[in-house]
């Protein structure tokens, strides 16, 4: 039995919403220390990792491990229906056949129950090795988001170049080109306006800009983004929950 | 011209 109370709809309302342009089916994997789900874009360059521990719940309660297969859309339209501000809780027996979602809101006792079909999905699961990044970012979430907007409208390729103390974002194409450059700076009053740059050596790596666009709709998620780099591998850009995270690996562009 | 290649070729199946 499953049962999840989340204080606000809204933190999956913008899981939701950061991960439904970019995979279409996922198992959400129910234990007693939380939701994990692994899940990979169509194109199989994007992998996303959830972790939704059960202290970013305000009750949680999982006695038996479940799987609840879901289709993004369908959670997605669900989701809507609720109020960002309701309490949401999250039921479902062992061994399931679907999931059932319970808005409450807090001053008029509305209550909202929807019932939501299991989809049985095969997926692989890809172990990730934990790694030696050459490089970690971390910078406002919004910062990173604009600047991957803008340089989007340049070209396909956005180029991120790392020395020791800047980060430089570089997109060329047909009409014209754009960079953006970003150095070390800690604003002592708003922590998460800082910009903290960590490098063991200089990185110089080209990603899809539409995949950055993709992974950019976690912006509501959290004021800071965290990115880590290491040369010729996947980046991993990451979005802190209260109690866990969102990841996201992007595998990189070659010189042909 | 640079060539986007697929996350598989980094992280094998478990």
């Amino acid at each position: 039995m499953l049962e999840g109370k989340f204080d606000e709809a809204s933190l999956l309302k913008k899981v939701i919403d950061a991960m439904k342009d970019s995979v279409k089916l996922c198992n959400f994997n129910c234990t007693e220390n939380g939701i994990s789900v692994q899940a990979i874009d169509d194109s199989r360059v994007l992998l996303i990792s959830l972790l939704i521990e059960a202290g970013s719940f305000e009750d949680y309660r999982c006695d038996r491990n479940i799987v609840l297969g879901l289709e993004m859309e369908s959670l997605n339209k669900i989701i809507k229906n609720g109020n960002a501000s309701d309490m949401l809780t999250l039921v479902a027996e062992d061994s399931p056949d679907a999931l059932n979602l319970i808005f409450e809101d807090k001053r008029r006792d509305r209550i909202a129950e929807y019932s939501l079909k299991l989809m049985d999905i095969d997926q692989d699961f890809l172990k990730i090795e934990d790694m030696k990044f050459d490089a970690v970012v971390n910078m406002p979430s919004a910062e990173f988001a604009k600047i991957c907007r803008d340089m989007k409208t340049l070209s396909e390729s956005l180029q991120i170049i790392i020395t020791k103390d800047s980060v430089k974002f570089n997109s060329e194409g047909d009409f014209g080109s754009g960079s953006v450059v970003i150095k070390s700076f800690t604003d002592l009053e708003k922590t998460e306006e800082s910009v903290r740059i960590t490098l063991e050596k200089p990185i110089n790596l080209t990603f899809g800009a539409k995949y950055l666009n993709d992974i950019i709709k976690s912006t509501p998620l959290a004021s800071q983004v965290t990115i880590k780099l290491c040369d010729k591998q996947p980046a991993l850009f990451e979005y802190q929950l209260p109690s866990g995270y969102l990841r996201f690996y992007l595998a990189p562009k070659f010189e042909d | 011209e640079t060539r986007q290649v697929i996350i598989d070729k980094f992280y094998s199946d478990e």
